[in-house]
């Protein structure tokens, strides 16, 4: 458990804390429970607009990074892996993107996110960036994968908020899937 | 309880501000 992130009089708090998290795998191995962990790094917490700006300035866009990056932006105390609390019951909507898309909407899904668009109480967990060989994905995710309301929810802030284009895909995946495939 | 709510716009307009450091 870290300390609380201080807000400086003049700063804008946002309703949370946020990690930004960053993580590579070596291309064509095998991801694991552990390794993943393992390649897991805390870049920074804020828990005020400008302290958001001040990491995200200095933070490579999503067209920078290698392949099989991933940078994942997640409330404080939530880790971005679906062994987590928050996480186990949840599930993600995935959003693939070509590339040369990704940056603009990578920004535009986090600042939905800090300021509180997506208007489902404390459904959402977090928000990651993976970038791939040929195309970039943005996911979001929730912590109840039954709850359908929520899910519906998030799913359509997410096409305003990203103005993606009318025939991309959208899919949703609850964490137990994943898991079972996983490790299948 | 109230949330914290802010427009991409207004959050946009931040950045510049001298206190993201």
């Amino acid at each position: 458990i870290l300390p609380p992130v201080e807000v400086k009089p003049g700063e804008h708090r946002l309703q949370y804390t946020y990690c930004i998290w960053f993580s590579r795998r070596a291309p064509g191995k095998q991801a694991t429970t552990q390794n993943y962990d393992q390649n897991l790094q805390l870049i920074g917490r804020f828990a005020s607009v400008e302290q958001f700006w001040g990491f995200y300035s200095y933070l490579a866009r999503p067209t920078h990074l290698a392949s099989h990056s991933d940078i994942h932006i997640f409330k404080d105390g939530i880790k971005p892996m679906w062994e987590d609390g928050a996480n186990k019951n949840g599930g993600k909507w995935i959003v693939r993107l070509r590339k040369g898309l990704s940056s603009r909407c990578w920004e535009n899904m986090i600042l939905a996110m800090l300021g509180e668009q997506f208007l489902v109480g404390d459904e959402i967990c977090g928000a990651v960036i993976s970038v791939r060989f040929q195309e970039d994905i943005i996911s979001v995710w929730n912590r109840t994968a039954q709850d359908t309301l929520t899910t519906g929810r998030i799913r359509d802030t997410l096409k305003r908020v990203l103005n993606l284009p009318p025939n991309t895909v959208m899919e949703y995946k609850t964490h137990n899937d994943s898991l079972k495939q996983c490790t299948s | 309880g109230t949330r914290i709510i802010y427009e991409r716009n207004f959050l946009l307009q931040m950045r510049n501000s001298p206190l993201a450091r």
